[in-house]
């Protein structure tokens, strides 16, 4: 039962001072998150630059994109605090150990074809799904 | 994400900062972008007939379509119809190979292994024989489609407007004192004149090559002309082995990849 716990953290959070609603504006969230936000970060592999331009027909490389950063409330703009608050019960509900934190994660992925030649000469085309990193969220 | 354009001029994004690997990282990036494409080792192909003979030329081409499509949806509708268009008008992809293309997972493409006239037994009917190795098709795929794919030259200088009935067997069995036993796959009329790509569906045959690579005797090709003479497929104007490496014969197969790949994260 997580209601003694509950009203246990409601007697806490009565109990601290109020600066910390107060304190920073959405602004200064981002001010001070700014740096670290979760994000898509670019990176580019180039097939040639590996020496593979002898097997590899196309493409000359792809965008190896990845997610980095922190999460931080507001998560993003789904997750008001309402939502939040509702994640995080649910959340507490099924595994009262775990401290949820949301991960900053791909949000949108994109296939990449790649041609080549095999060992034997034949030339192959296939397809790469979830490959590129569109859009990164937090999870 | 796509920093580069996709029509071939791979110029990457002037933001990206251009880092020299060296060569531990180099090697390092190699091993782990081979465990993302799925492959045990860095092929090594002998391109004896240089990079771009027919099949890799049209893979190429079929490539080009995939990307030229991805764009046209980013685009319009409008695009992707206009796409379709002109691979419809190219002399490689046709519409066909789109459609096949919009349900595959993986293309490959076969270079004929054998071939030889039938100068063994001279009583008998020309034709000439093809085979391919499939077996570097993952196992338990099932092919989706499966071309034959022939260049036919234009012979009205010696045929004039007389027609050709072109047959394309299976070979189902062999025998050293006379001919092979066949299975007709298709036959087709052909005007002397006719110049370009013929495209022969061998799905079912594909499949049973797959199922059963005892059975995987080749095909055979014959000519015959109007008046029922059999002709050398080359004086029909069939391009063999010897002929433009652009135009050499070769096999295509469609199919889903069924098992999914997944890489272990690092």
């Amino acid at each position: 039962s997580t209601g003694g716990k509950r009203r246990q953290q409601n007697r806490n959070r009565s109990t601290q001072p109020q600066e910390g609603s107060m304190g920073l504006g959405v602004a200064d969230y981002n001010n001070s998150d700014q740096k670290t936000a979760c994000r898509r970060h670019e990176l580019y592999v180039s097939f040639r630059e590996l020496g593979w331009q002898d097997w590899i027909i196309a493409p000359e490389g792809y965008a190896a994109n990845y997610c980095d950063g922190e999460c931080s409330f507001p998560l993003n703009a789904h997750m008001n605090a309402t939502n939040h608050a509702i994640v995080q019960t649910l959340v507490h509900l099924m595994n009262p150990e775990n401290v949820p934190k949301p991960c900053c994660a791909p949000t949108k992925l994109h296939a990449i074809s790649v041609l080549y030649f095999d060992d034997n000469s034949n030339v192959i085309l296939k397809k790469y799904k979830n490959m590129v990193v569109r859009a990164c969220g937090c999870h | 994400g796509s920093n580069y354009s996709l029509d071939g001029n791979n110029e990457v994004h002037p933001g990206f900062i251009q880092r020299r690997l060296r060569t531990h990282a180099k090697r390092e990036m190699q091993r782990e972008i081979l465990s993302i494409l799925g492959l045990p080792h860095r092929p090594r192909p002998h391109l004896s007939h240089g990079k771009f003979n027919s099949a890799p030329l049209f893979m190429l081409d079929l490539y080009n379509t995939i990307s030229s499509d991805e764009k046209s949806q980013v685009q319009s509708m409008l695009d992707g119809y206009q796409s379709m268009l002109t691979t419809q008008s190219s002399p490689l992809a046709t519409y066909q190979e789109t459609a096949f293309l919009n349900d595959a997972d993986m293309v490959m493409s076969f270079v004929n292994l054998v071939e030889y006239d039938s100068e063994l037994f001279p009583q008998q009917r020309h034709h000439k024989e093809f085979k391919f190795n499939l077996s570097q098709i993952p196992k338990g795929e099932a092919v989706t489609a499966a071309e034959f794919r022939l260049y036919k030259e234009c012979v009205s200088h010696t045929f004039h407007n007389d027609t050709f009935l072109l047959k394309v067997y299976q070979v189902v069995k062999e025998h050293s004192d006379r001919e092979a036993d066949l299975f007709l796959l298709e036959s087709r009329r052909l005007w002397a004149a006719e110049e370009g790509w013929l495209e022969f569906d061998i799905t079912a045959t594909s499949n049973l090559w797959l199922l059963s690579p005892v059975h995987n005797l080749g095909l055979q090709v014959s000519m015959e002309t109007s008046s029922g003479q059999s002709i050398s497929v080359k004086e029909a104007g069939l391009v063999g082995r010897d002929g433009a490496l652009e135009k050499q014969p070769f096999m295509v197969a469609f199919f889903r990849i069924s098992e999914v790949y997944i890489r272990t994260a690092r």
